[in-house]
């Protein structure tokens, strides 16, 4: 499941 | 957090000095280009989100390009070298032969069975995460092969695995303080440190404690 954390780390 | 900031520019010192040296002294005499163009794979597919211009800040937005820049950059200059100096370069291909599809292929299997959403962008974005905590095994093959590696790859590798390092403790951080845990990335940023382990002993061994850096 999509946990809806945004990929907001490099 | 400190250990974010901290880690993002350990990874950009890496790649300055591996750019800066490789572009001063013309040599790539121990540095892997199948670990080079691994990261410039890994950072075009996890970057992809630049394109949708959903951008999260200046910040973000900027050091992705950087690393996307830096990446091929180090690509072209390891290209000049092979004209400038085509005996050094010949010598690096003939070492660096770990084959990229074994690592590639079980890292796009991994994306397809672990991620977020069936998305061509999650995929990706997974496959990036795979990738980057295998792409520096072509390079520790090449060191652990001819056991002798030259200053500038040993401070390389070892800006590169402080990176990694480094978000560890903002995971645990970004956990109590953001209740966040971001499961893909921490558990493919443990593997990446731990390939790693192996050589912060030998580093910390040889370089720290003095005199020249050889493996066992």
């Amino acid at each position: 499941a999509h946990t809806g954390i945004e990929h907001d780390e490099l | 957090n400190i250990f974010r900031i901290l880690g993002d520019l350990s990874h950009l010192a890496s790649i300055v000095i591996l750019l800066r040296t490789v572009q001063k002294t013309q040599r790539v005499d121990g540095i892997s280009l199948k670990t080079q163009i691994l990261y410039v794979l890994v950072f075009c597919t996890r970057y992809l989100d630049l394109l949708t211009f959903r951008w999260k800040s200046v910040y973000n937005t900027l050091m992705k390009m950087v690393f996307i820049g830096a990446s091929v950059r180090v690509i072209q200059l390891i290209q000049g070298c092979k004209i400038q100096n085509p005996v050094a370069y010949k010598d690096m291909i003939f070492r660096d032969t770990l084959q990229i599809k074994y690592l590639v292929g079980p890292c796009a299997v991994l994306a397809l069975i672990f991620n977020y959403k069936f998305t061509l962008l999650e995929l990706c974005w997974s496959f990036s995460l795979w990738l980057e905590s295998v792409a520096i095994l072509p390079q520790l093959f090449m060191l652990s092969r001819s056991g002798k590696a030259s200053t500038l790859t040993t401070h390389y590798i070892f800006a590169l695995g402080l990176y990694r390092a480094l978000y560890i403790p903002n995971w645990i951080w970004r956990y109590y303080s953001e209740d966040r845990l971001e499961k893909l990335s921490v558990f493919t940023g443990l593997l990446q440190t731990a390939l790693y382990s192996d050589f912060f002993y030998i580093y910390y061994k040889k370089v720290v404690k003095g005199a020249g850096f050889e493996l066992p």
